[in-house]
């Protein structure tokens, strides 16, 4: 489902140069779910980023579906992220002037589906956010924003779910029924990762792999 | 130095009311680490902003440094909060168009400060940032935006620091320096107080509040 080879992605910075990726190279199967741990500014979310067709690489290639994405064109891009992939933003990301239902449904809208709202009420209700479907993000706790932002991503039930800290803002109880919800989707089949910093997250994944200064230095 | 009594703060959303705060009372003595937990939505960052003179609570008082400050107008809320307060906030709230650098700088320069940007060199230094200080909020990682928001915090060495989940997005390496930061600062004598989700942060703290539904339910 995921092939990405020797992925490369710097940073001009004056005469500098950030290496944020330098040659990643990781394979994830069709219903895995994939824990990416460490430090702050590894390059987890650059990974992130290009496995889900939100930027590309400087150099390397990424198979998603079978079809290198690597050098689409934007808006080929985008069509195969609507389609295949559920986004959860390290930084939620949520659209300041639309209510959390509005946001939620959004994705939803873009594919053409039917019975939006519903599905959108669905999600939110899944992480215990029925009574602020109609707040906007800034009437909303950081962790509630952080909810909308993962009922965002599984609305539109994608096969691909890619998770960036998607509990950092959670206490421990909000935590682990948003873990429950991800291992719920993997037993139907969905590919999940996840990018998290808590041990507790990466281990109910089975497979964790390990990013320092932009490389895979640990596979387990 | 901290007295709040009975505070009480309220949102009206078309007919239906949030009581983000029901009558919270709290009193911090000078040089106390308190830490503040909960779930999510149950009040932490309302409480944080009213202590932190960025927000006036509906009813109630709040003693900061001798002075009611609970009905000041903006303009002296303000003068209090730079002049005694450090803030931390959950999402960060850094300046798009400045550096790192410019952003920690900032709160030198309003309190007319001098050498201020070697000040702002060492803050970003003791958070581990020397080689990131020209980076604009966009060009860093999570992790690395979470940390030049506790640098401007701590720069302008205040005698109270309130930081509203200061580590969510921190790999645990990163997280115990910043406590350990926090904990030499409580141990020149300074007040802290920290939200936090992380039960690890909160046993570094001496005191320990529990919020739940905007009230204060545990105290330890
Ligand atoms: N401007 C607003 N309008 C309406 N409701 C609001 C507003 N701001 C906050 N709230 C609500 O008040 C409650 C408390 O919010 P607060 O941000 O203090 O929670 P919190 O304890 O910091 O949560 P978290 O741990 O998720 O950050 C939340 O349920 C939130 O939905
Ligand atoms: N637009 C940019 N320009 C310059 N440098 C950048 C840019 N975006 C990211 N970087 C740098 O690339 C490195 C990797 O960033 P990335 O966001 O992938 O880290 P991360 O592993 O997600 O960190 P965290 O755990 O803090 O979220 C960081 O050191 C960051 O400063
Ligand atoms: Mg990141
Ligand atoms: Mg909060």
């Amino acid at each position: 489902m995921i092939k990405a080879e020797a992925l490369v992605k710097t940073y001009k910075m004056g005469r500098s140069i950030v290496r944020a990726l330098d040659g990643v190279s990781l394979e994830v199967r069709d219903g895995e779910m994939l824990a990416i741990m460490g430090p702050s500014g590894s390059g987890k979310s650059t990974l992130m980023h290009i496995l889900g067709c939100l930027d590309r690489p400087d150099s390397g290639t990424y198979f998603l579906a079978g079809r290198d994405v690597s050098r689409l064109p934007s808006n080929q891009l985008a069509e195969m992220r609507n389609r295949h992939i559920g986004f959860v933003f390290q930084t939620f990301n949520l659209i300041p002037r639309l209510s959390a239902l509005e946001n939620v449904e959004l994705p939803l809208l873009y594919g053409g589906a039917r019975r939006a709202k519903e599905k959108a009420k669905a999600a939110l209700a899944s992480v215990g956010l029925s009574d602020r479907i109609h707040h906007e993000p800034n009437q909303l706790s950081g962790g509630e924003r952080q909810r909308v932002a993962i009922a965002r991503a599984i609305v539109t039930e994608p096969a691909v779910i890619l998770a960036d800290e998607p509990t950092g803002n959670l206490d421990s109880k909000a935590g682990e029924e948003i873990i429950k919800i991800f291992t719920e989707l993997n037993a139907q089949g969905r590919t999940i990762i996840i990018v998290t910093h808590e041990p507790d997250i990466a281990s109910c994944c089975k497979r964790q792999i390990l990013l320092k200064d932009g490389r895979k230095v640990k596979e387990s």
